[in-house]
């Protein structure tokens, strides 16, 4: 279970960063 | 392959292929992974995501999101309090990543990393449980599932849920399209995601 919060933290900084170059390459 | 290469870069990569190489049109993959929480129980969580979108969105015909503006603006705070944290910097209100609206099925996706499942609870914890893929597709018999998360991706605008297991945990994947069962998905699953075989 420890490894779940670090698990999360890493998919959540992807998925925000995809976010931001979408938005950028809009 | 050996359990060590049992990472989060590889997840990221076997959940991306499965996706981006599928026939299909999936909205997003979840790897859930298993565990036990400390009275011994065992737990299906949050192992690591891989979030697509929609393929409406990019043609400009499909509903994205049917939250109001308030809604809009609550999960744009949400979003800039969690860039804040990961970036470590002061929340900003004009972060390219929160500017943008908030979908329904990337809020879907976001609000998943927070839940988990215990003792073959929910379609996960079943296709686990059973050792079973649990495939639905429809909006109606997702919102006539038994299972809370099923009706909450309805509502979110996922007419497909389908969840098959593997030997360290569940592949999830959710579409906003009507998909059918497909035994070439699911022997996909089997060969990218059985890392004990």
């Amino acid at each position: 279970p420890s490894a779940v919060p670090q698990a999360r933290k890493a998919s959540l900084a992807r998925f925000l960063e995809k976010r931001k170059e979408r938005a950028m390459s809009a | 392959p050996s359990v060590a290469l049992f990472n989060q870069e590889t997840l990221q990569q076997r959940l991306q292929a499965l996706i981006e190489g599928a026939r299909e049109s999936w909205t997003y993959a979840i790897f859930w992974q298993s565990s036990y929480d400390y009275s011994g129980a065992s737990v299906l969580g949050w192992g690591d995501g891989y979030y697509k979108g929609d393929d409406d969105k990019s043609k400009g015909k499909g509903k994205t999101t049917t939250s109001s503006a308030a809604e809009q603006e609550h999960r744009k705070k949400v979003l800039r309090e969690l860039n804040s944290l990961i970036s470590g910097s002061a929340p900003s209100a004009t972060d390219e990543a929160v500017d943008e609206e908030v979908t329904d099925t990337e809020w879907f996706f976001l609000v998943s990393m927070t839940q988990s499942f215990v003792n073959g609870m929910g379609l996960a914890g079943q296709a686990f449980f059973n050792s079973t893929p649990v495939w639905v597709t429809g909006a109606d018999r997702l919102v006539g599932s038994t299972c809370d998360r099923a009706r909450q991706g309805q509502v979110f605008g996922l007419q497909t849920m389908v969840c098959i297991p593997s030997a360290n945990g569940v592949v999830e994947l959710g579409s906003t399209e009507p998909i059918f069962q497909s035994s070439d998905l699911m022997q996909k699953v089997r060969v990218l995601f059985n890392f004990d075989s």
